[in-house]
């Protein structure tokens, strides 16, 4: 009988296990109401089974959102574990969704799942993806916008992986000033 | 402890891999 290594027979465990969940802007209903868990999974074979299923975001109709987070934790600034956070947001025009926005989307998802953040990977809560007709947002949410070193080496690392040149910067914002804001946009709390 | 990381090169190998 042929050999088998157990490489080619068991799922390749994941350090956290994550939910995918999706919202669609229905305003005739609840926004809670809107926000629907998909999935969750904890091997890499699952993430692409997952993967390779879904929608992507870029084919996605405007107003809705795709989030992944750490199991247990809800892709909302109310979570107990989002609302002392922050997070790194990219901004993207409308010609982006069509030659970055799924690039992005895949790169940052294979950053939080295959734990790329090093000693800062407990700092991350999990990222979001808005697809929206004014230009789409993609953003990284951390559990504490208190940590600069964490932040940074976050933030750095996310452009890296994006391949967004060092010239354009981005910016990190606290939730709790995202709630408060009174122009159209937060403060940044850091840049990169 | 230790942690379980995967580089972006081995996650891409895994998606096609039945």
């Amino acid at each position: 009988s042929t050999l088998l290594s157990p490489d080619a027979l068991i799922k390749h465990p994941l350090q956290n296990k994550w939910a995918l969940w999706f919202f669609k802007n229905d305003r005739t209903k609840e926004w809670t109401a809107n926000l629907k868990l998909v999935t969750s999974f904890d091997t890499v074979e699952d993430f692409w089974a997952l993967y390779n299923h879904v929608q992507k975001a870029s084919k996605l109709p405007s107003g809705c959102d795709y989030s992944l987070f750490k199991d247990g934790i809800q892709p909302m600034w109310e979570d107990g574990q989002n609302k002392d956070g922050g997070r790194w947001l990219i901004n993207l025009n409308k010609q982006q969704r069509h030659s970055d926005l799924d690039n992005f989307w895949l790169e940052t998802l294979l950053c939080l799942i295959g734990e790329s953040f090093e000693e800062y990977s407990d700092d991350v809560n999990g990222a979001v993806v808005n697809v929206r007709n004014k230009g789409d947002k993609l953003s990284l949410w951390t559990r504490d916008a208190t940590r600069p070193d964490a932040i940074m080496k976050i933030g750095k690392k996310l452009k890296d992986s994006l391949k967004i040149p060092i010239k354009i910067a981005i910016g990190f914002q606290a939730h709790t000033d995202t709630m408060t804001k009174t122009g159209s946009t937060a403060r940044d709390r850091f840049r990169v | 402890g230790s942690k379980i990381f995967y580089e972006r090169s081995f996650l891409l190998q895994c998606r096609n891999s039945p």
